[in-house]
């Protein structure tokens, strides 16, 4: 099974 | 003050199309570098950076760095009244809350104005890191949306793997399974219709289709597509803009449980 990812996991907050 | 004179008025005419389901609001952000923006749709899984450096306008002045929150879908709507070979000026004043696009024809026979209301936008900028990429495929863009398109047609979600052989899309459902290979063809003649691969090492990543169909929007742009992976990283689809800049988007993979 697989679940969708989420941008905000990969790049934080500038 | 603000003032971008944009002699190939019909580039930000297919910006526009290419992100405005995507997106709905967005802050455009201008500086001396350019006309930029960055937005995540609505579930935090795509992300859109657009670049249009200020060398590519014929006149640019940006007195002080502004960011304007638009309504994507109502500047899509002003835009589509420009004509393809028309001349396009973003106009806005320091502080203002509208911002004016103009539109020329080629002859200077036909000027318009239109005229919208700003919105103020909470936006979340986000830091991209600098990323080696595990694997980089350039290919024909018509190709790339040729296929996404069919099989978005048969299931919801693509295995996108880059190997030595090539870049293989492939899926699997209840009706049954596909998988495309585009083997690397660099071509001399057209380099437009090449597909070249870049590979430091093989990857394999899962995808949601419904936003690789939307990302293919931008296909009037570009000849070519640009699909950067690594394992830990979501995808760049990316489009260069003729002379100008380009437009990316990332998208987070999905995650085995």
């Amino acid at each position: 099974d697989t679940r969708q990812g989420n941008i905000l996991s990969f790049f934080k907050k500038s | 003050m603000l003032e971008l004179r944009l002699v190939q008025g019909s580039l930000l005419k297919k910006v526009l199309e290419s992100i405005k389901d995507l997106v709905t609001d967005a802050n455009f952000d201008c500086s001396a570098t350019g006309f930029s923006l960055q937005a995540m749709d609505s579930s935090h899984v795509a992300l859109v950076s657009l670049l249009l450096r200020s060398e590519g306008f014929e006149h640019y002045r940006c007195d002080r760095n502004m960011s304007m929150g638009m309504n994507l879908n109502n500047m899509a709507k002003m835009l589509k009244c420009a004509g393809n070979d028309d001349i396009i000026t973003i106009k806005a004043d320091d502080g203002g809350d509208t911002v004016t696009f103009m539109f020329e024809s080629p002859n200077q026979d036909k000027i318009s104005d239109f005229e919208m209301k700003l919105m103020d936008i909470d936006s979340e900028h986000l830091g991209i890191p600098e990323s080696e990429y595990h694997a980089i495929v350039r290919m024909p863009s018509q190709e790339f949306a040729r296929i996404c398109k069919d099989l978005s047609s048969i299931v919801d979600t693509v295995v996108i793997s880059v190997s030595k052989e090539g870049v293989k899309f492939s899926t699997r459902g209840d009706i049954g399974s596909a998988n495309i290979v585009c083997r690397q063809n660099p071509s001399v003649d057209k380099p437009d219709e090449a597909t070249i691969i870049e590979m430091q090492e093989p990857v394999s990543l899962t995808f949601a289709l419904r936003y690789m169909n939307s990302f293919t929007k931008a296909t009037p742009l570009s000849n070519t597509v640009t699909i950067s992976m690594s394992s830990e990283l979501p995808v760049v689809v990316e489009y260069k803009i003729a002379d100008m800049g380009y437009i990316r988007f990332y998208l987070a993979p999905k995650i085995e449980e």
